[in-house]
């Protein structure tokens, strides 16, 4: 553990408080992809099917506490706040985003097991799982401030993780090149939308794209 | 190297 993990899993978590407590308060999902949202209860279920390998107990709450979350989020999506669910905007088509990561995963993985190879689609998924989200602020070229914090809390994550694989292969001469690449990937995904959250939502301002 | 039997980060 490193400075820059923790403080990476730190901002995941309150990424994932900040989204449930926008919810639970506005009584609302408004302006939230539901379709992201279950691609990430994809991620923390297929990632953390290695639950039995303990680690720590650190590493054993959250995992439990992401998988728990990301469920509660999605029911709160589809069952209890269904009427505030903004499903006209919410167009991306998932299977573009399932099937390949599945497919790279068969592909590309350390070992050809289904745990492993589970592991290997978490990791690709979960790099792309935010582009229902992003599609969903573009299309109605703006999003509640509570949202791009949300945003920038969960971009965050990867980046300071990025800063965590050098400072582990510098250190530990660890390195996992399925991670590094697609946390690179996940972290250019939000570039875009940390420009704008810096320029715009740090001075008051809300998030607009421009026309 | 990377140690692939336990992936120790989340």
């Amino acid at each position: 553990m490193n400075i820059f993990r923790l403080v990476g899993d730190l901002s995941h978590l309150l990424a994932i408080i900040i989204l449930l407590l926008k919810i639970w308060k506005t009584r609302s999902c408004a302006g939230i992809s539901g379709k992201s949202q279950i691609l990430f209860a994809i991620v923390y279920t297929s990632r953390y099917l290695d639950l039995p390998n303990f680690v720590s107990m650190y590493n054993t709450l959250m995992k439990i506490v992401f998988i728990a979350a990301s469920y509660a989020t999605v029911y709160l999506i589809y069952m209890k706040f269904k009427a505030t669910y903004d499903h006209n905007h919410d167009t991306f088509r998932v299977e573009f985003l399932v099937l390949p990561s599945f497919v790279l995963a068969l592909l590309i993985n350390h070992d050809f097991t289904v745990l492993e190879v589970l592991w290997t689609f978490s990791i690709y998924m979960e790099s792309v799982a935010i582009l229902p989200q992003l599609f969903m602020v573009s299309k109605t070229g703006e999003a509640e401030s509570i949202t791009s914090h949300y945003l920038f809390a969960l971009g965050s994550y990867r980046a300071l993780y990025i800063l965590n694989w050098i400072y582990r292969y510098t250190t530990e001469d660890h390195y996992d090149l399925i991670a590094i690449v697609a946390g690179i990937v996940q972290t250019v995904l939000y570039c875009d939308f940390f420009y704008l959250y810096i320029t715009k939502v740090l001075k008051g301002k809300k998030l607009q794209l421009p026309a | 190297s990377s140690d692939f039997d336990i992936h120790d980060e989340l």
